[in-house]
């Protein structure tokens, strides 16, 4: 199981981070 | 690890208000599940398909383990969502998880703490900017995007400007003296903003520790002018 050089970050967690924000206003 | 505890590395990983995300890495998918459950499946490639050979589902509070090998260690095909915990699941307490999983719990509390570090859980507007307060407290990243473009975003050890021209940097102790006085007046609002996010988010606390254990937040004070 390697884990080390794992990355999170594409654009599909971009997409969810946007989302995150209150009346879609960066 | 050379340490005798989990506890002794990181604190239990904490999912609560988090929306549900399923994100695959090169090894694994860590989601977080409506229950607030966080899931991470491990991935073994066999005859060309990617397999769900192992899984490990944790509590919301990150305090308790459920770990299991799919199909009686068979695995199952990668799906959009986990395989269900089967009844001879084993079951740990974070403080009892045996240090072969250590590595992988520390994983998931990595991710958990990047999307915490990009929720919102106070948004303040001010007349010049939207001030966000971000959910992984203490000393919770805050974002103030203002209106005109220009963005501060400040973490527990640094502070990046984007200027409205887009320009964007780092700011360190020695730079801050070299500042525009354009770019101070930005910081000191940012530093303001910041300032009532954190006394309206206490105030908010103060309230929720009194009501039915329903979290009032994420919270919106104001709008846009």
């Amino acid at each position: 199981d390697d884990l080390d050089d794992e990355e999170f970050y594409d654009d599909h967690l971009e997409a969810y981070f946007k989302k995150l924000l209150p009346h879609g206003m960066q | 690890f050379g340490s005798s505890t989990l506890r002794s590395i990181i604190s239990p990983l904490n999912a609560e208000r988090l929306k549900p995300i399923r994100q695959k890495t090169k090894n694994a998918v860590v989601s977080i599940l409506e229950s607030g459950e966080v899931c991470m499946e491990f991935l073994k490639e066999q005859n060309s398909q990617e397999r769900v050979k192992e899984v490990l589902r944790i509590s919301c509070d990150g305090n308790l383990i459920y770990v299991y090998h799919p199909n009686e260690g068979k695995g199952f095909p990668l799906v959009d969502r986990p395989p269900s915990p089967p009844e001879n699941r084993l079951s740990y307490t974070f403080d009892s998880l045996p240090e072969k999983y250590w590595k992988k719990y520390q994983y998931a509390a990595k991710f958990i703490k990047l999307v915490r570090s990009k929720t919102p859980k106070v948004t303040y507007y001010t007349r010049y900017a939207k001030c966000m307060l971000m959910e992984n407290s203490p000393t919770a990243d805050v974002e103030v995007c203002f209106y005109d473009g220009a963005k501060i975003h400040k973490t527990s050890d640094v502070i990046r400007v984007i200027e409205k021209s887009g320009r964007s940097y780092t700011l360190e102790g020695s730079r801050l003296s070299t500042l525009s006085d354009e770019v101070r007046s930005y910081l000191d609002h940012a530093n303001e903003s910041h300032c009532v996010c954190l006394s309206l988010e206490s105030a908010i606390n103060t309230e929720e520790k009194k009501g039915e254990n329903i979290s009032l937040f994420p919270i919106t004070f104001g709008r846009r002018p």
